[in-house]
């Protein structure tokens, strides 16, 4: 464990409290994709099922826990509770296409042919891609609640500091993962402009508005 | 028999 992976960790379990603050707060899911969150919750379930085969440490069991509960909670209460206020009009990006698209790499490009680490890489492949229904409809739409972009540039934060724990993994221990690094330089990418939004209108408090 | 992988990362 490095302070860029742990941070990067906070991170993501932050923007999780972030979003079910927004829900509870504005007793709405307006404006948040449920395409997306939904993607999470698939991507969560294939990558953790070596909860069942291996044993990490406490901290990675727990965190996997969470966040396969979390996700679960998130589209439960999309689904159910919050279903009126849910935007479905504007979320609208096809995102079978994600899952039919990461599959295929899963199977063309699997960490090893073990059944496992072909769902590993296909969760790996899928998260790479899972937040462009969010970032499409928050496109559509023009703007998003402050606190809907506070959640995705904290998941924007923790993918770009998972980079800078390559490195470090790299130089320090010789640590090698294409997959994930190819996949994790990507998702980095598609948040690009996003960042840029965020940072020159949001924090100086306006709201995420399209220029 | 072949093992999975270890992913120590989230």
């Amino acid at each position: 464990m490095n302070i860029f992976r742990l941070v990067a960790d906070l991170l993501h379990l932050a923007s999780i409290f972030i979003l079910l603050l927004k829900i509870q707060q504005t007793k709405s899911c307006a404006g948040v994709s449920l395409k997306t969150q939904a993607l999470y919750f698939v991507v969560f379930v294939t990558r953790y099922l070596d909860l069942f085969t291996h044993f990490y440490s406490v901290y990675n069991s727990l965190m996997k826990l969470f966040f396969i509960a979390s996700s679960a909670y998130i589209v439960y209460l999309m689904w159910k509770p919050y279903r009126p206020t849910y935007s479905a009009s504007t979320d609208t990006f096809r995102a079978e296409f994600l899952i039919v698209g990461a599959a295929l790499l899963g199977l063309a490009f699997p960490d090893s042919w073990h059944i496992l680490d072909i769902l590993w890489s296909f969760s790996i492949y899928l998260e790479a891609v899972a937040i462009l229904p969010q970032l499409f409809q928050m496109t559509r739409t023009g703007e998003a609640e402050t606190i809907t972009s506070h959640y995705v540039f904290a998941l924007g934060a923790y993918r770009a500091l998972y980079l800078m724990n390559w490195i470090y993994r790299y130089y320090t221990e010789g640590y090698m993962d294409v997959i994930a690094w190819v996949a994790g330089a990507v998702q980095t990418i598609l948040y690009a402009d996003f960042f840029y939004i965020y940072l020159t209108r949001v924090m100086r408090g306006r709201l995420f508005s399209l220029p | 028999e072949q093992r999975p992988h270890i992913h120590d990362e989230l």
